[in-house]
């Protein structure tokens, strides 16, 4: 229903501004309703400004800025309503190693709500997850899965004792 | 309710019968490139009922069969299965787990199972509906497209926050 | 033929004016998420004459003049220029070294110059012609767009094969 | 003029079945005029299969593979035309490392013929530049550039001693 749309709406605008900052360290956020007297059917603009900076558009956003304003706003819905699982493949591939940084912080905080699934080849990314599964093409063209765990000293992945995949 | 099993069995380059297990949490995927992970990804978005080859980099429905290899044959039909548990919740289910299946044939035939009764697509959308895993779901991001909402038009955008509401 | 030189002013994210100087080999460039290396690339794209706003990432010509930050004012016009060396054989000219410059106002008047006399687009783009520098060119990659030739349509394809004929 | 666009044309398959080769250790990657009958008209075709696999189509490559066929591809160019000078921007974000490695190596055997500036925040690939620019946001909002050198003790940047840039 329509009032059910726009109190929704009014919260998710709420985190996103409060998401925005925690992964920039600062700036504004900002969701607003290309027809607000049509509720049921505008459009949603977004406008997003890293701190100290004065942007008009989100195109002129870099890729990395891009990336962790598309997570804010993923972040941002799932405190309103968490989804059971959510699968990442390789976004952090455009991020740098303190974005990163930020962005797993953030992610501690959804783990209970939500499962995350995240593919990457960053290690810093690989030594926030509780578990996780390595592929390989031993065999050209065939896939496998092995349970691996993460060696904290050697800061690398590692083969689990017991091959359970 | 989360993700308990993914099990693939001639589904793109898993040629195999192959398991993954999950536990809450964050779970990394990692491997070399064209090993088989955004696989993994495009298994979990099939067996949810993407109807779109395009949106799993193939051109007929049928390229997600495994195509063989220099040691393999190619493969007849393909099937994903997905393990749920803690359903009641969430889906409103009188099940505790849940398995959603789906196959694939040469020529074209698919077949969609709930806890290994034959059904239909429309069953299983309708189970997912409203929980953020469905069609419109924030909650698979595609590689390289984590910034896919930034550049979609106003009312595009609109489907995601009313998944939310 | 090789760049000698890149200066910018007030275009982007340079306020002030910045030379850099660069060598034969390979030159790496460096620095945190949206600290301004992308725009270093749009900035050569601009200066040998792209058209369009959109592949500079902005809505408007003007959206590559310098809009200010919490401690400067907006610019009212920015400045690329680029220093080549050695062009007689590649370019077929008689000096040893040239230097093209672009400059655009806030009310979107634009100007090109060669060596220091103005000259029009046209002249910059015979200038480049079959050099492989020119608007097809395949020599600049923007940022996620690398594989753009593989999903491109077969005729779309051909303009950069041309170029190398 | 239709023979020289024939003559180039064959130059760049044989170059890209080669470049393909070493970049991926094997495999086949092959050329197509879609009309051979209409050499001035027609589309050209690119087919793509990693050792081991059998591929149907270039969009079932994975996002590495992608980015290492789009190079070769480039680098297939260059090899009939080098252009004075190319510019990519985080190509090697989808890149795992050892095909980062891979794609250094190539890149040396074209450092003679053209200038390359290469966008990174990988630092196996800044190793392998003969110079480095940083490029920082000290005040906020403002770009500058800093000159810098790789110290392959430590094996990573730091800044150059005295500030040219
Ligand atoms: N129907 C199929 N049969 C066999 N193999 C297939 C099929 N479809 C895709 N593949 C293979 O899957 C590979 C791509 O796998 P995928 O995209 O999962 O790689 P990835 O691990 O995500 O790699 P990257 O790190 O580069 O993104 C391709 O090389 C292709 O050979
Ligand atoms: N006209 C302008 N005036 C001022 N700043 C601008 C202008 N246009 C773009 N910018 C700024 O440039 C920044 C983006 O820079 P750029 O895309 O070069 O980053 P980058 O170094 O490539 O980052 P990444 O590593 O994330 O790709 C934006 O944050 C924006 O603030
Ligand atoms: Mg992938
Ligand atoms: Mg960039």
């Amino acid at each position: 229903s329509q009032q059910q749309f726009a109190v929704t709406f009014e919260q998710i605008k709420k985190n996103f501004a409060y998401t925005f900052q925690t992964l920039f360290g600062g700036g504004v956020a900002n969701l607003e309703l290309v027809q607000a007297e049509d509720i049921l059917e505008s459009g949603i603009e977004i406008a997003a400004q890293p701190p100290g900076k004065k942007l008009k558009s989100i195109m002129l956003l870099s890729g990395g800025e891009r990336t962790l304003t598309a997570v804010a706003l993923l972040f941002a819905l799932y405190m309103v309503k968490p989804s059971p699982f959510c699968l990442l493949d390789e976004l952090d591939a455009p991020l740098d190693e303190s974005n990163i940084g930020r962005f797993t912080e953030l992610l501690k905080r959804f783990v209970h709500e939500s499962q995350f699934i995240i593919i990457t080849h960053n290690k810093r990314t690989v030594s926030a997850a509780q578990a996780i599964y390595g592929v390989t093409m031993e065999e050209r063209g065939v896939s496998k899965t092995v349970s691996m765990r993460f060696n904290h000293l050697v800061g690398d992945t590692e083969a689990a004792p017991q091959n359970i995949a | 309710m989360h993700l308990k099993a993914l099990k693939l069995h001639g589904f793109k380059s898993f040629a195999d019968p192959t398991t993954l297990r999950f536990e809450p949490g964050v779970t990394a995927v990692v491997g070399p490139n064209g090993c088989g992970k955004s696989n993994i990804a495009d298994a979990i978005r099939w067996v949810l009922g993407e109807q779109s080859a395009k949106a799993l980099r193939g051109g007929r429905m049928q390229d997600v069969i495994f195509e063989g290899a220099d040691t393999r044959k190619p493969a007849q039909l393909c099937e994903v299965s997905l393990l749920l548990t803690d359903c009641e919740k969430q889906l409103g289910s009188e099940f505790h787990e849940i398995e959603i299946m789906r196959r694939v044939h040469r020529d074209g035939q698919g077949e969609y199972f709930f806890n290994g009764q034959a059904c239909r697509l429309k069953d299983i959308q309708k189970l997912f509906m409203d929980t953020g895993i469905g069609r419109t779901s924030y909650s698979i991001m595609a590689q390289g497209q984590i910034d896919q909402i930034l550049s979609s038009k106003p009312e595009e955008r609109r489907a995601v926050f009313e998944e939310a509401a």
